[in-house]
């Protein structure tokens, strides 16, 4: 296991608790159903995560095949939001493997996950928000969070 | 103490990173 990207998953579910959304966000499991982030999302940008969009993500339980699709619904919906609202490509970046995390609760595809959603908060318009509230975050989570930021900025192409 | 002058810089160095980004133009359009 790669312990860097364990921590930046374990730091990443952290910061993403600080959205207060409604489904459990404490575990990788609890991530692996999409709800959670989703709810993210459409606090972070709710034009483009809009109501409708939110209701497409479904209440899976322990469903494999749904989780997938849900997870798969987020991840190409923040593609999405990267090249259409960012005007950014991320072709550099390794898109997560949304079948692990679904499957086998893989914290590594899951922290690349979390990083784009992290990604969508310090870019999207009420950025400022999102900066702040990370920066009452404790030192060793802003540190990794920095670290998380810095390596999607390096990614990045307009 | 080197522990607390580690500390401060390390405080310094992520005020520096996210003050950075709250300044940089949003990549939204508009």
């Amino acid at each position: 296991m790669d312990l860097n990207k364990t921590v930046l998953c374990e730091s990443l579910i952290i910061w993403l608790q600080t959205f207060n959304a409604a489904a459990p966000c404490k575990t990788v499991e609890d991530l692996t159903t999409g709800a959670a982030m989703a709810q993210a999302l459409h606090q972070i940008d709710p034009s483009w995560f809009s109501d409708s969009w939110l209701t497409r993500i479904k209440d899976v339980g322990d469903n494999l095949r749904l989780k997938v699709n849900n997870l798969k619904k987020i991840l190409q919906m923040i593609v999405d939001y990267y090249n259409e609202v960012l005007n950014q490509q991320m072709s550099g970046f390794p898109l997560p493997d949304v079948v692990r995390v679904a499957e086998l609760s893989d914290p590594v595809e899951l922290g690349r996950l979390l990083q784009l959603i992290l990604g969508c908060a310090v870019k999207c318009e009420r950025k400022q928000e999102y900066i702040q509230i990370i920066m009452t975050l404790e030192e060793s989570v802003q540190h990794v969070v920095m670290t998380a930021i810095q390596e999607l900025m390096s990614k990045e192409s307009m | 103490d080197p522990n607390m002058k580690g500390a401060a810089a390390n405080e310094g160095v992520l005020a520096n990173f996210f003050n950075s980004l709250l300044s940089k133009k949003t990549g939204a359009p508009g």
